[in-house]
């Protein structure tokens, strides 16, 4: 699965995610990609969140929409970010991962899997990694 | 707001080979990401740009590379989502189509619907006239790999990451 969140100067937000699945699957099952709310969400009054990992978890735990409640709440992007990816692993104890970015530009980025690929662009730097608490960053 | 592009390649058991094509796919797709949203200001068509480099990267699980369902085949599914009035657009079950990200858009912006799949789904891919790409565009090799250990291994352990060398599967 790939995914983008992305807010522009005025705090608009938007999500994309696009996956082939899980290998195997069956012929016909849909998974978490395309359901709002667990694939994918976005709320210019909130943020915007994407969503990669064991989909069948990811539906059942709404994992977008709960990360966007959270920081409803007043919980920055990263603390709901991670608050709902671990909860989410300890509730069905399947492992995912998600971004997220906050209307005022606030980053997300959480997952309870050996590895999630990531990157992101701001202000003249491009921070990237891959690994449990990596974060590399590289002026452009 | 400073503007922000942030993408993932997808969380799961990547192996080692895997690693630097990962990290090299997502970095050029939020680079291209943002040159599209400094240019148009636009996030949908900076979200969009952005997938559509890793749906044609054979390292990532969607687009190009896709892993294979039971028989063989590939199912893409995709969803778009605009913050400003809560719309979206989304596919499933998804076949022969280069960038099922842009599909999910035009469901959004051209149909009064939100979701499309299956049969309905390859009308109004027909009537948009999407181009279409074939399995020998969407199927790797190491997808077909991955496939034949899954079965071998009795189908267990649903995988969402191949390595990049055969027999590294995620």
């Amino acid at each position: 699965t790939v995914g983008s969140v992305a807010v522009d100067s005025s705090g608009h937000v938007g999500s994309g995610t696009s996956t082939g699945g899980i290998c195997g699957k069956y012929k016909g099952r849909i998974g978490d990609t395309p359901q709002l709310g667990s694939g994918g969400y976005s709320d210019d009054k909130v943020g915007a969140v994407s969503t990669t990992g064991y989909g069948e978890a990811i539906m059942r735990y709404n994992l977008a929409h709960r990360i966007l409640s959270k920081m409803d709440t007043g919980i920055n992007a990263q603390e709901a970010t991670k608050w709902a990816v671990e909860g989410m692993t300890e509730r069905i104890k399947k492992t995912a991962g998600a971004i997220t970015v906050s209307n005022s530009g606030e980053i997300g980025i959480s997952f309870t899997s050996k590895r999630m690929s990531w990157a992101y662009v701001k202000d003249g730097e491009i921070h990237f990694g891959i690994e449990q608490g990596q974060h590399e960053v590289e002026k452009l | 707001v400073s503007p922000v592009i942030l993408v993932h390649g997808g969380a799961g058991d990547i192996p080692d080979s895997a690693v630097q094509e990962k990290i090299d796919g997502v970095k050029q797709s939020a680079l291209v990401g943002y040159k599209v949203l400094c240019e148009t200001g636009l996030v949908l068509n900076a979200i969009e740009a952005s997938i559509n480099i890793m749906e044609d990267l054979e390292g990532f699980n969607a687009g190009r590379g896709s892993v294979l369902t039971l028989t063989g085949e590939v199912e893409m599914e995709a969803l778009i989502t605009e913050g400003k009035d809560l719309k979206a657009g989304a596919i499933t079950l998804a076949k022969n189509i280069r960038y099922p990200i842009s599909v999910a858009r035009k469901v959004m912006e051209k149909t009064p619907h939100t979701f499309l799949g299956g049969a309905g789904l390859e009308d109004f891919i027909k009537k948009e006239n999407i181009p279409r790409v074939g399995d020998d565009w969407l199927i790797t090799d190491r997808a077909k790999y991955a496939l034949e250990k899954f079965i071998e291994q009795g189908g267990r352990d649903a995988v969402t990451e191949i390595g990049k060398r055969p027999g590294d599967v995620g």
